[in-house]
């Protein structure tokens, strides 16, 4: 039986459209500990892993370990229904075909239960390997937002520059180029830690797509090492996080 | 010249 309460549907809404955008389906895994989820969308160019412990909810349970194949889209549905300050209570039986959401409104007088069909996904795990970060910002999310709209009217591909002067983001295109340079500030909204400098070139659209998720979070975090993916990080409350991971583009 | 670079040359599945 697996059972988890979260008192407003409200922070729900904001990690499936933080999900939904890069995965169309994807396997909930629940354990005792709390809510994982990792898949890669379909051309294999970006990574989501998501992370919930199991103190974010009002109530859970976990009796044994559980794999919960879900239609993100058709999730998206079910929340729409819902109010983002309605609890919702979500509920799988041991081998269910089924997931079941309960929304209770807040003076508690309404109740509304839907069922969610689950799918039996066949998803495949990657070991993401620790890395030594050779660059580590920290910015407001709404900047990251911006800068990434911003540069993609540009052109496709953004190079992120990063040195001890701060960070950098440029696109070059038909139209024009544009440089954006952010620099550590006093009152600690950017801050910049670079054990040596780097530079590396992503397709926009991905960076724009990771950008969804920043309802959850005021800050994000961006780390950098040569030659090897991007990883924006967007904690959710103090419980867990969403780390999308971006292949960087490589010189032929 | 630069091409889009593939998850899977750097996470190996688990």
């Amino acid at each position: 039986m697996f059972e988890a309460r979260l008192s407003s549907t409200a922070l729900l809404k904001k990690i499936v459209d933080a999900l939904k955008e890069i995965l169309h389906q994807s396997t909930l895994d629940c354990s005792d500990s709390g809510i994982q989820l990792q898949a890669m969308d379909n051309s294999h160019v970006s990574l989501v892993s998501m992370s919930l412990r199991s103190d974010c909810f009002e109530k859970y349970r976990c009796d044994r370990n559980l794999s919960l194949g879900l239609d993100l889209r058709s999730l998206t549905k079910v929340l729409k229904c819902a109010s983002g300050d309605d609890a919702v209570t979500i509920k799988s039986a041991d081998k269910a075909d089924k997931l079941q959401l309960s929304f209770e409104s807040a003076s508690m007088d309404r109740t509304a239960d839907y069922e969610l069909r689950l799918l039996n996904l066949d998803q495949e795990h990657l070991a993401i390997p620790e890395t030594d970060y050779a660059c580590v910002v920290h910015m407001p999310a709404t900047e990251f937002a911006r800068i990434c709209r911003d540069l993609s009217t540009f052109s496709e591909s953004v190079v992120i520059a990063c040195t001890k002067d701060g960070i950098k983001f440029s696109a070059n295109g038909e139209m024009g180029s544009v440089n954006i340079k952010l620099s550590e500030t006093s009152k600690g909204d950017v801050s910049v830690q670079v054990e040596e400098p780097v530079t590396l070139s992503f397709a926009g659209r991905y960076l724009n797509t990771f950008t969804r998720a920043t309802p959850l979070s005021e800050k994000v975090k961006i780390s950098m090492a040569p030659e090897v993916p991007l990883l924006v990080e967007y904690p959710i409350e103090d419980y867990g996080y969403i780390r999308y991971y971006l292949a960087p583009k490589v010189d032929e | 010249v630069t091409s889009q670079g593939n998850l899977k040359d750097f996470f190996k599945p688990k």
